[in-house]
């Protein structure tokens, strides 16, 4: 007979922890790493810091390293250190506006992944404005989804910031270059960053910053009205069960003001003046539909997102790469499900790319680098249905493509946030950005044809 | 200044509910079925029940559709269906053997996805030897993943089996072919099954069964010792905390005995009377390294799998595909970190396969067809590096190739169970079944194009 029970969510990715990136050594060692320089930057970037990241790690034996990331960013508040690290779905990234980190779960499957393959405490210091320094050791409580706080101490930092110090089994042989190329990439992503690696008794490796751009800070936007399934709309009803329809458009959802409320009313034959709690099932299913397909509403607002930018993407391109010649561009603020997002990428030709008939594709989301699963990825499925042929590229050449994809909700395969999955909306931005980027290749092939040709003559 | 916050594991599926299938109408579709019916094969499987199993599809209009899955399984016991259909990381399958089902996540989100889009409850039917025909209908409380019950009443089966009706959003013509194909290809995963498709008002659709021999039913194992990590030595030696070391050997894995258990404590330099509770950390660091490096263990018991089997899985192949010719074989148990696991395979040549140069590939994994996220699957990637061109493939042939992973974990790439992750135990068996199934191919075209020769001459 069968016996019912329920897991914890820790339990869940304890189970199924290469949903999550840690399904094997190789790849434990840039997943560790890539969710603490993840934090480490969003830290930074909510209070305009310029981050200066340094990993560290250290062969402990043949299958166990040690690792730590240190930031100076605006750091934990002490009471919250024990959850936001040792609970899985705990954090404070669930508003509606761009973060590198989203789930509440990142940091946690880490010390999750080092606790069961080395019994190590992780060691979090940390320092806040209002927090002084502060050294926890803790680890999980896997069944209950709970934080156990080994020990605790007052320790200064000289500044405010956050250092994660933690054993896991890895393969750092097999894993180092791909780190080396997330730290490189973190930089295109983030080019006011400044990251360091030490890696054993070897030379440090420094990348940026290549610019001194800091990106203006984000902020929370109501949901758009393309976003209203049954489920946001019943929260935002029985929050104000008195509101008149049209209140209820216009102070629940950005981009719908007076005038725009009162239009999309009339259109759906609607009474604007009409209680949404007394609203029908049938009126509520209408209206669910009306907002979702009503093409008439403004562009989202972008001011809940960050892109990279122009200048400072195309500075740490040149300094990393040296290419003959960069270009970039961006499209508008766009929408899926009502979710905010904006598409941008650069596209360089030179000798640091491998010649190829394809251009080589560097993916970005919310500015992080993707490095795994890129077959699945819809960036990788428009890059191959792109005509490059008709860019320059009739004959292989050493061209590369930077596409960094920004939203407050970003449409990942997997919980270890490697790939993007097919969202139609997305796509279609995503084919024109690499038409326009073949378009402005194609321009300067030819410029660069015409001045050889001029030349030979 | 950061809010601090949690989200319930129905509010995280909820906002990345693309992990699990659910991201398009046209996936939704498929996700939804397969979901459904997926549960109900369990449910007949522990009783050895024949599975006979309808799927309705109704168009409620352009993008909205009924869809409801019957079947004559075991059964919800009436107190625990809220829990089950309303409720995330809430099941009867987290016990250590094989099943299709295995996060307690799968038809919540089917049910979660037709709420969001349609507000429409689910209504479930079902009855079992102890609890009399039940009809509930239900919606959930996404925000404290609760379930929520509308309203219940009895109502009469003729026998145990429980149905599952829902509506959803969805884009039918987009998502029929992979529908049928879907059902299809279950029967070849489970050939004692008889399903039976009804659309509208289309004549129904049927398939299987193509065998009447059922599985016997599979028995939970004990962990094997490879599955040491830290977490479950903790959980097992909190449990008896006066064991001895060997006790605690005997007693908690499966392949280890009394002399095993001895040979393997003198090899490590174990002290085999020692008590749990006393070992120092450093000697459990030891304990875990070397239960999980040790190869003298024996290979896992595979009563906790169950295999198609060589006479069902080429019956239903050949009703499903009429083949020229078609080869079986299976490896023999393995485990990949302890888990059981199991590969089966079949290759066939036929007219209803595609002419190419590589095999049709067909995944499946404990039974289920795997339809989505092909090029990313462990299976595709030694698809493409094994040499077809050494068995028979030089020129492009109508060649498919049917592979089956089964274990008591599967290692899903996601919550959507459409990829198998890049574990290397598990590839360095489908490596050798390919490699098998090659050469039986190989075998038979040599042996049939001696005939068509001999013929000639
Ligand atoms: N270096 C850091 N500095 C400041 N806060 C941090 C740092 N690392 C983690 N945190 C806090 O801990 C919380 C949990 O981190 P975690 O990585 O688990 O989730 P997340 O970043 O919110 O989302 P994701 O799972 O997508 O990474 C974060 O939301 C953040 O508030
Ligand atoms: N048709 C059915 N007959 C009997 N029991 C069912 C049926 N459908 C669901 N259940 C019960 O409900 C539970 C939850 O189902 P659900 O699909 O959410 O999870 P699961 O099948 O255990 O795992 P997965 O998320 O991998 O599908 C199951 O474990 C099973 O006990
Ligand atoms: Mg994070
Ligand atoms: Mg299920």
């Amino acid at each position: 007979d069968e016996t019912f029970s329920s897991i914890s969510p820790a339990e869940f990715f304890y189970r199924n922890r290469q949903m999550a990136g840690f399904g094997n050594p190789t790849q434990a060692v840039y997943s560790t790493i890539r969710e603490l320089v993840e934090n480490s930057i969003d830290a930074c970037e909510q209070k305009q810091i310029m981050p200066k990241i340094r990993v560290s790690i250290h062969t402990i034996d043949s299958d166990e390293l040690s690792i730590s990331v240190d930031d100076n960013g605006v750091g934990v508040p002490t009471e919250e250190i024990p959850a936001a690290f040792g609970r899985v779905l705990y954090g404070s990234k669930y508003d509606a506006r761009q973060r590198r980190g989203t789930f509440g779960l990142g940091v946690t499957m880490a010390i999750l992944y080092g606790q069961i393959t080395t019994d190590t405490p992780v060691l979090i210091h940390s320092q806040t404005e209002n927090s002084p320094g502060i050294l926890l050791s803790l680890s999980i409580d896997v069944e209950n989804n709970e934080p156990i706080v080994l020990s605790q101490e007052s320790l200064m930092r000289k500044s405010t910031g956050t250092c994660v110090k933690l054993h896991i089994r890895g393969d750092l042989k097999r894993s180092i270059d791909r780190v080396v190329e997330y730290l490189s990439l973190t930089t295109v992503g983030t080019p006011h960053a400044c990251i360091v690696l030490d890696v054993d008794m070897q030379e440090s490796l420094t990348w940026g910053p290549y610019s001194d751009e800091c990106p203006s800070p984000t902020i929370t936007c109501k949901p758009h009205p393309r976003s209203a399934d049954f489920e946001i709309l019943r929260r935002l009803m029985d929050k104000n069960p008195d509101f008149t329809l049209h209140q209820f458009l216009v102070e629940n959802f950005q981009q719908v003001g007076t005038r725009t409320a009162t239009k999309f009313l009339s259109f759906m034959a609607f009474d604007p003046s009409e209680r949404v709690s007394k609203l029908s099932r049938r009126a509520v299913t209408k209206l669910s539909r009306s907002l979702q397909k009503y093409d008439a509403f403004s562009r989202p607002d972008s001011r809940c997102l960050s892109v990279i930018g122009k200048r400072p993407m195309q500075s740490a391109i040149k300094s990393l790469y040296d290419p003959l010649l960069v270009a970039y561009d961006s499209r508008d603020p766009s929408e899926w499900n009502g979710h905010p997002f904006i598409l941008e990428g650069a596209i360089a030709l030179g000798s640091s790319f491998p010649v190829t008939s394809l251009p080589t594709l560097y993916r970005f989301a919310n500015r992080v680098p993707l490095l795994y699963d890129a077959s699945e990825d819809l960036l990788t499925k428009v890059l191959r249905k792109t005509r490059w042929t008709r860019y320059g590229l009739k004959s292989p050449k050493s061209v590369a493509i930077f596409i960094n994809l920004c939203s407050t909700r970003v449409p990942y395969k997997a919980a270890g946030k490697q790939s993007i999955a097919s969202i139609p909306q997305i796509e279609e931005e995503i084919k024109h950005l690499m038409n326009s980027l073949g378009r402005k290749l194609n321009k300067s092939l030819k410029k660069t044809d015409k001045i050889y040709r001029d030349k030979r003559r």
